[in-house]
């Protein structure tokens, strides 16, 4: 099994 | 006011093409040195960063800076009715709430224009600008887009692992299993054919194959495209326009 990351996880929001 | 005239629609075809199965509509911003365009898919796992440079237009002018929101699917089906060798200008007012498009056939005495209406688009930005990278892959962009459809027909994922001298892409699924190793390789009569691979840490990580789907729709606007990896980061995908890029910034998967 796998799952997808958010890219919320490696960037902020400027 | 915007003015960028493209010396061929080509150019922005192929780059709205590229973008409009990724995200729906998203903020042009023009300013004296070009227009980019940082926008995000609505699951939030692909990210698309566009640098159009001064230089890639014929002719560009923009006094004040502006931002343009644009429905990509609008906009394909409008740029869609000039021929791929015409002139093709766009053009703005610094409040417009249309954006002009003109064709111009070189060859017959023919200008046909449009307008396309505007959009009030809030988003956030992100901050990606200071990214490590342990391995970088330069390849021909097509062969990259065979390897993704070919190990999507695999699996919803693409695994990379790049070690010292060559870059692996595999998938598993139900039907089976496959692979593809890429080596670097210099071709000095076809630079375009040339392989790259540089590694400072050892890379394994997977991505989904639907979005990587989405990216190979890159592949007409450069023959390379350049993969920059780091362990447990985005993937960045970079088409390099003659003045400017297309880079596409993927989250990986993450293992059980």
């Amino acid at each position: 099994m796998s799952g997808q990351q958010s890219l919320n996880r490696f960037f902020s929001v400027k | 006011m915007l003015e960028g005239k493209f010396e061929e629609a080509s150019l922005l075809k192929k780059i709205v093409e590229a973008m409009k199965d990724c995200v729906s509509s998203c903020n042009f911003n023009c300013t004296e040195n070009g227009i980019s365009v940082q926008a995000v898919d609505n699951s939030r796992v692909l990210l698309i960063s566009l640098l159009i440079e001064k230089d890639t237009f014929e002719e560009y002018r923009c006094d004040r800076n502006i931002t343009l929101g644009i429905g990509l699917g609008s906009f394909s089906k409008i740029i869609g009715n000039g021929a791929n060798s015409d002139y093709l200008t766009i053009q703005a007012e610094d409040d417009a709430d249309t954006l002009g498009i003109i064709f111009e056939d070189k060859v017959k005495d023919k200008i046909s224009e449009y307008n396309l209406k505007l959009l009030d688009i809030d988003a956030d930005l992100l901050e990606v600008d200071a990214m490590e990278t342990d391995a970088t892959i330069t390849l021909p962009s097509a062969d990259f887009a065979k390897i993704c459809k070919d190990m999507k027909t695999l699996s919803e994922s693409l695994q990379i692992t790049v070690t010292k001298d060559s870059a692996k892409f595999q998938s598993a699924g139900e039907i089976g299993s496959g692979s593809v190793v890429i080596k670097p390789k210099t071709d000095i009569d076809h630079p375009e054919e040339s392989i790259t691979i540089s590694l400072d840490k050892p890379i394994d990580l997977s991505f989904g194959s639907k979005y990587l789907s989405d990216i190979i729709k890159a592949t007409s606007l450069s023959q390379k495209v350049t993969i920059k990896l780091t362990e447990d980061s985005p993937g960045v995908f970079e088409y390099k326009l003659p003045s400017g890029y297309l880079r596409f910034y993927l989250a990986p998967k993450f293992d059980e």
